[in-house]
């Protein structure tokens, strides 16, 4: 049985990008089938794992899928990583939010995208741009269920009630069935009164809903993108490295 | 004669909001009129300075202008800083994208509705939400300059060629005296390599369109949205309150 998870949050730059392909090698090295689906124009989270794409890189992207109707098996690229598959996004993609506005069933494209290659895999991971536009909605009509990253600031609080909203909006309209997989705290700096702050006022808002784990600031995280590598592969001391490979561990347990 | 500076970088937490209150309260400061208009659905730049706003509090909105015709006049709200007006967003605006595709001249509404109110300030500021769609290029066809602000990482490097690109189509087709103001060093912490060699990195990219001012990363900046204020009038002492004002000065000595 295949979950599917959307990294989500309109606000931006809270780690969306950088949980979901971190999660995305944390699963794989522990052996699920994981595919990692970039939906963001930005294509962050395709630059994230290229260094692990080599001989198996496909040269179809997420806009070829979405609006040239190409098929999902032709998008997807292996990487070293034995269990991780990806798809990968492109610039593109900017333009699909206003040629998806006219089409048919338009939140449900990546849904029927995705749907052969559903028992294929263990875990998709969807990495969505910070917005509650139409390619959002597509991860939310086709998910499982929805990871929220909240970094330790004030405004990252503030969206927080928007999303909520929007989600209620999707469960009730296009996929009754998604749930909140959890709320996951990063870039805390337990230096910081700002970051317990947040991290409490979280805590007493979504209770057993934010994960036990909490993402700390490190610095190896920022700089794992610049050589496309998740930080398992590029940093496995790292405290970031660290504080993912227990969030996989934790929503493993969960599953069980 | 007013300057219209946008705020933008689609990529997500770059200090896009943070800059432009803290450049409003700037500008104001040194008493030059000064209208902040948020145009994100996310309302950052509205909590960001709501504690200014009191009797002069307007309950008509951005999305109010933008596509129920209401004129400008009516949406401005006064603030305690005497030189300091402001335009509010809404959630409601989370719907626009899709409302003014059919819309006629759809990328030129927001210059229209600022039309009539060119002649009262000397600058005007839009604080734009992360993407590139047509609330951007709405503020991207009225503006004279884009400010550009980059945190040192990895990914805002990447997304520049993207937001070049559209800048130069906006220039073609929508609005060609649109410039650079330049581009802004956020969160730099002098500690790290990474923030390093992306300054480096922008500095040799850019050239003389890099501001020589660098915001470094404080929390107090983080914390001052919580009671929504400028740092300026949060806590003037901090280095937060210090970089913004020498930006201030940097921008006005450029303009002499
Ligand atoms: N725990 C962390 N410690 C230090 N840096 C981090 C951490 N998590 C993310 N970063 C860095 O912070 C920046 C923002 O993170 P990221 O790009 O993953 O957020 P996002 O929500 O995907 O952004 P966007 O809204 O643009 O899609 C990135 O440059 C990333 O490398
Ligand atoms: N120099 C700084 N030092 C410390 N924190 C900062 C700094 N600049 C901004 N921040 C904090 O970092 C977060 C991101 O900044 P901000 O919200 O201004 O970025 P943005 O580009 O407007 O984000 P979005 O893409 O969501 O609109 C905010 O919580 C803000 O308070
Ligand atoms: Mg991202
Ligand atoms: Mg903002």
């Amino acid at each position: 049985m295949t979950k599917i998870i959307a990294f989500a949050n309109q606000k931006g730059g809270v780690g969306k990008t950088t949980s979901a392909v971190n999660m995305a090698a944390g699963f794989a090295v522990s052996e699920h089938k994981t595919l990692l689906v970039d939906i963001d124009p930005q294509c962050n989270a395709t630059t994230g794992i290229a260094a692990l794409i080599n001989n198996g890189a496909s040269d179809v992207n997420i806009y070829d899928l979405l609006i040239n109707n190409v098929s999902v098996e032709e998008g997807i690229s292996q990487t070293d990583l034995k269990y991780l598959d990806v798809i990968q996004s492109t610039r593109d993609l900017v333009g699909a939010e206003i040629e998806l506005v006219g089409m048919m069933a338009r939140e449900f494209r990546l849904r029927d995208i995705l749907h052969p290659v559903l028992g294929k895999y263990d875990y998709i991971l969807l990495d969505c741009p910070p917005s509650l536009g139409l390619l959002t909605l597509n991860a939310f009509s086709c998910a499982d269920s929805v990871l929220i990253p909240i970094q330790c600031e004030y405004y990252a609080l503030e969206g927080l009630s928007q999303l909520l909203q929007t989600i209620r909006l999707v469960q009730k309209h296009l996929n009754k069935n998604l749930e909140i997989e959890g709320v996951l705290i990063t870039m805390y700096d337990s230096r910081l009164n700002l970051s317990k702050q947040v991290e409490q006022e979280v805590r007493s808002y979504f209770n057993e809903k934010t994960f036990k784990t909490i993402i700390h600031r490190n610095v190896r995280l920022g700089e794992a993108p610049g050589f496309g590598k998740p930080i398992l592969l590029y940093d496995a001391n790292s405290t970031g490295a660290q504080d993912y490979l227990s969030l996989t561990r934790e929503i493993l347990e969960n599953e069980t």
